[in-house]
């Protein structure tokens, strides 16, 4: 009958990207170390 | 057709076809499963690159404390009214780093908005008393972190009453 | 050819030169510049055979350097693990991402033609080196290797600004080298690459889409894969675990990048096995974020009146491949428009999908697959199009004769389907009906058409084990966990509500208890 793949530790719901905290395939820890992040040019 | 991407790479391993049989396969990833590829390699040492780097004592943290990198300390700053301060600093003082990117979201979260012309942060200090599709106009509250010459009264706050601020600035 | 005598030497000395530069704290950008240059000088870097070689040996250096730190634990606990040391593997990926940030430009050659050459090196030391050490082969160099790259090339330096799409696809060419079927040992790494939150997401958004080919072919190589030992359902421990990683991966890709899974699902299900049915589903499942569904349960759904069921999904992968390949693609599109022929070639192309008795053992099945799903889908769209065309002008008509059928459900391809169902043996019919249950996705115009054919043929084909079939297949892929696609579900609901069909007075229905029960489950699942 499969997997209950809410158990695979990625939020469905979540309104937010799930790549930008996918960590591995083989955990459900969030990734670790700096996130994505773009600071635009007018802020250097 | 895919192969027509620059497929030079995939020339096959020493054995023809490049494919082995299914036996062979499942012996190589059981032994792989005792290999798996731990978290800690995928992570690289931080390296921290001070922008003037100075001699510092040693029992002084030499890189950075792990929490700068936590948006829950940023939005603990944001939520303290003194906390500002230290925003404004790591947006200034921190360019082009990921505190840098937490502090100007904190900042926008408190309506803080940035200016790219003046390279200032203005807050309403009350409601604009004109408003179009292009700016608008009516006293606001800046960061004035200029300390240029004599003047002392730098890394502040001011008011600044009748100011347009036009949109095509606004970051 | 061996090395060129003192070469080993030489390149040793320049690596641990680089190793130092490295260490000098506060070490400069200029120092890494001027070493590159220092090399090119050299005739090192012109991407000739020296310059292979001068990669190959680095590697071989820094790749020995790491292993001989490691000591294993034997059994699948690996706390025991002593922690390899990369150090010498960071070195090198920094040389290599250094001289293609400092390669000197005014020679007219591109910043990033060295690229693909360094990565060809290290393809090909890869293969070898699973090749010769098989099951002692260690992937976590390579991974570590490969980790620093897609750091470090994938970021947003300005320098590889506007050539990221370049370094993206030719990390994919290699990715693809190293595909589980080429080295299954590095399986586990390559997946946790491919998907790296600096390289999956990048590829599937830069350039308009264009990487989509290059990652839909990942995904396919991943598939082919594992498919043998998806076949049967038990799984061990290892397959398993790289099947979880892999339904991990899926998932992210419905949440972020829907579209991409809907656009390529035909070439996905012809390389996952009829059984793998919760896989698939997450595929088919997909949908359009711009796109809300009716709740499937609603009473009295009218899915006639949803705009979207006239619409064409987007479908990129290349549905008459494998009909091209057998060379009946002219035959069918004659017969659909013509119908000449009739039961010759119907007969012709019922032999046409057995697979010959070498073939069919490896594949695990008598039938040709991909074909019966290539025939299925395509026959379906020229249907789809011919009678789009002339639907205007015969609906009224057909309406007023009181067939309650839409006009679409006669011609040429209903002859086929109909030819299939009722001639092909058990597992033949089952392959074919998996074939048309793969398009019951979100609502579009296939759905709408797959569904009435499905019900069209539960109705028309008045043989209960045909009936019963046409059910189970579609029961097995709602008893699964979910998630369950729109258009399966609207079919069941369809089937088991509407007194045309019938459905409650089969005598399947009550064969057993249990069976009684896991219907009258299923169907208060379905509202």
């Amino acid at each position: 009958l499969g997997i209950d793949l809410t158990t695979l530790g990625l939020n469905l719901n979540s309104a937010d990207n799930l790549h930008k905290t996918f960590g591995s395939p083989w955990s459900d820890e969030p990734a670790k170390g700096d996130p994505e992040f773009n600071v635009p040019q007018c802020y250097y | 057709d895919l192969g027509a991407i620059g497929d030079g790479l995939s020339t096959p391993p020493a054995n023809p076809g490049g494919v082995h049989d299914q036996s062979y396969n499942l012996q190589m990833l059981e032994a792989a499963f005792y290999k798996l590829p731990q978290p800690k390699d995928s992570e690289r040492a931080k390296s921290y690159t001070p922008r003037h780097p100075a001699v510092t004592p040693p029992s002084y943290p030499q890189v950075q404390a792990p929490i700068v990198n936590n948006p829950a300390f940023w939005e603990r700053l944001g939520a303290d009214n003194y906390g500002t301060d230290t925003l404004f600093f790591a947006f200034y003082y921190q360019q082009n780093t990921y505190q840098q990117f937490l502090a100007a979201k904190e900042l926008k979260k408190q309506s803080w908005r940035y200016h790219r012309k003046y390279n200032t942060w203005f807050q309403r200090h009350e409601e604009p008393k004109v408003a179009t599709d292009d700016f608008e106009q009516g006293t606001y509250v800046y960061f004035d972190f200029h300390i240029a010459n004599d003047e002392q009264h730098g890394w502040c706050q001011r008011i600044k009453t009748d100011f347009t601020f036009e949109y095509n600035y606004l970051e | 050819e061996p090395d060129p005598a003192g070469f080993r030497e030489q390149v040793s000395m320049l690596f641990a030169e680089w190793y130092r530069i490295c260490e000098l704290p506060g070490a400069s950008e200029s120092a890494y510049a001027h070493y590159v240059i220092q090399l090119h000088q050299s005739g090192l870097l012109k991407g000739d055979d020296a310059s292979d070689r001068f990669f190959r040996l680095l590697m071989e250096l820094s790749v020995s350097h790491c292993l001989s730190s490691e000591v294993i634990s034997s059994g699948p606990s690996q706390s025991h693990l002593v922690p390899l040391s990369f150090l010498a593997i960071d070195i090198y990926a920094k040389l290599v991402y250094s001289v293609l940030k400092f390669y000197p430009v005014d020679q007219g050659v591109s910043k990033l033609s060295l690229l693909p050459k360094v990565l060809a090196v290290t393809v090909k030391f890869i293969q070898k080196d699973s090749e010769e050490k098989k099951i002692s082969f260690n992937p976590r160099p390579y991974f570590r290797l490969f980790i620093n790259w897609l750091l470090d090339f994938c970021s947003l330096e300005p320098v590889f600004d506007g050539a990221n799409f370049q370094v993206l696809t030719a990390l994919a060419n290699a990715f693809h080298a190293l595909q589980p079927l080429k080295v299954p040992g590095f399986s586990f790494a390559w997946l946790e690459l491919v998907s790296h939150r600096s390289f999956m997401p990048k590829l599937l958004t830069a350039n308009a889409q264009k990487g989509w080919p290059y990652f839909q072919r990942l995904l396919v190589d991943l598939f082919q894969f594992m498919e043998p030992f998806l076949r049967n359902a038990e799984l061990g421990e290892a397959v398993h675990f790289l099947y979880k990683g892999t339904l991990r991966v899926l998932l992210v890709l419905l949440h972020d990048y829907p579209e991409f899974l809907c656009d390529y699902h035909f070439s996905f299900c012809d390389v996952i096995p009829p059984s793998c049915i919760q896989m698939r589903n997450i595929i088919l499942s997909a949908f359009p974020r711009n796109m809300r569904l009716p709740d499937p349960s609603t009473p009295n759904l009218k899915i006639d009146l949803l705009a979207e069921i006239s619409q064409s999904p987007r479908i990129l992968s290349e549905v008459d491949a494998a009909l091209k390949t057998k060379q009946i693609k002219s035959d069918i599109d004659e017969y659909l428009k013509t119908r000449q022929q009739g039961s010759l070639f119907l007969t012709e192309l019922k032999q046409k999908v057995l697979l010959s008795p070498t073939e069919s053992a490896r594949a695990g099945t008598r039938y040709n697959v991909p074909l019966i799903n290539s025939l299925v889908l395509y026959v379906g769209m020229l249907a789809i199009q011919q009678l789009q065309a002339r639907t205007a002008a015969h609906s009224q008509s057909m309406a007023s004769s009181g067939v309650s059928y839409p006009v679409y459900l006669v011609g040429a391809a209903l002859d086929i389907f109909q030819s299939f169902i009722m001639d092909l043996d058990t597992e033949g019919r089952y392959l074919f009906l998996n074939a048309v249950a793969n398009q019951l996705r979100y609502p579009n115009n296939h759905t709408h058409y797959f569904s009435f054919i499905l019900l069209y043929l539960f109705s028309e084909s008045n043989q209960e084990v045909i009936q019963e079939q046409i059910t189970r297949v579609l029961l097995e892929r709602l008893i699964v966990n979910r998630p369950h696609p729109w258009g399966l579900l609207i079919t069941f609901i369809e089937l088991i509500k509407n007194p045309r069909y019938n459905f409650w007075s089969r005598s399947f229905t009550r064969c057993a208890p249990e069976i009684e029960k896991l219907f009258e489950s299923v169907s208060r699942s379905c509202g």
